[in-house]
């Protein structure tokens, strides 16, 4: 796309440097810490124990889990330029929407293509340790999805981009002043493809990520529609969720 | 605001809760 005259090029590469230092100021794990648990994986014992604990436990340990990388990724749209200047009204509802999206693309750095590994709670985990969740499909369609974008192979950079492209959505619902977050998401976009060209891959490369989209969307809606049906069934537990994953997944 | 008060808590810290 050309780029319009009220952006201009310093604009572009400005909030490349902005959405790129905070992508990598709030990322639970660096590269290195990465590159280092790679080969730390849970034994056949840790993960039996993990598959005979009962859903409730399960499923408390991973709302934590999310709770937690959700907190980063608040602080990660908190230092994108231009998203503290959106109304508080829209700054939710981005969030609100976004965040499980903005987790699924930070998933795929932690994800192991070669043993089909997600690093979870300090080592690397097979779809078969979260067994007991009782919701095989999500975790496998986790899993395809962090396969399926680990193989676009994706910059820190590139991810960091993207991650924004996705979180300032102008179709979320109920938003306020969608003219104002078009304008930035489009910011964002035309960084994204500055950052492509650069490699010599534009088209194709963005395409892919793109093309990536309706999955994250149907990973968002099963995870709530399992949670709603957990909720259903253990009410109590549900209850004793964190306050913020409660609040972010609520209805 | 009432149903949002973490976010609204988190947005409006200058710090984060989290030790980045």
């Amino acid at each position: 796309n050309p780029v319009p005259e009220s952006c201009s090029l310093l604009e572009i590469e400005h909030i490349i440097q902005s959405v790129v230092k905070s992508h990598i100021e709030t990322s639970q794990y660096s590269t290195e810490d990465l590159k280092r648990l790679a080969w730390s994986l849970y034994s056949p014992e840790e993960t039996r124990s993990h598959q005979t604990k009962s859903a409730e436990v399960m499923w408390q340990q991973c709302a934590i889990h999310i709770t937690n990388a959700i907190q980063y990724i608040v602080e990660f749209a908190k230092r994108i330029s231009g998203f503290m200047d959106l109304c508080q009204n829209d700054q939710i509802i981005l969030l609100k929407a976004g965040c499980m999206d903005v987790l699924l693309i930070r998933m795929c750095r932690a994800f192991n293509p070669i043993n089909n590994t997600l690093l979870f709670d300090g080592k690397f985990a097979s779809p078969q340790l979260f067994k007991a969740l009782g919701c095989d499909d999500l975790v496998s369609a986790v899993f395809d999805f962090a396969k399926n974008l680990s193989r676009i192979q994706m910059s820190e950079e590139e991810m960091a981009l993207f991650s924004a492209a996705v979180l300032l959505s102008p179709d979320r619902q109920w938003l306020t002043d969608v003219q104002k977050i078009r304008k930035l998401q489009d910011k964002v976009y035309m960084g994204l493809q500055r950052c492509l060209q650069k490699e010599g891959v534009s088209d194709e490369k963005l395409a892919k990520m793109v093309s990536k989209l309706p999955a994250m969307r149907s990973i968002c809606n099963l995870h709530i529609d399992k949670l709603e049906f957990f909720r259903l069934v253990h009410p109590e537990t549900a209850f004793t969720f964190p306050p913020l994953y409660r609040e972010v997944f609520g209805s | 605001k009432e149903k949002h008060k973490i976010l609204h808590q988190l947005l409006q810290n200058s710090t984060s809760p989290v030790d980045l």
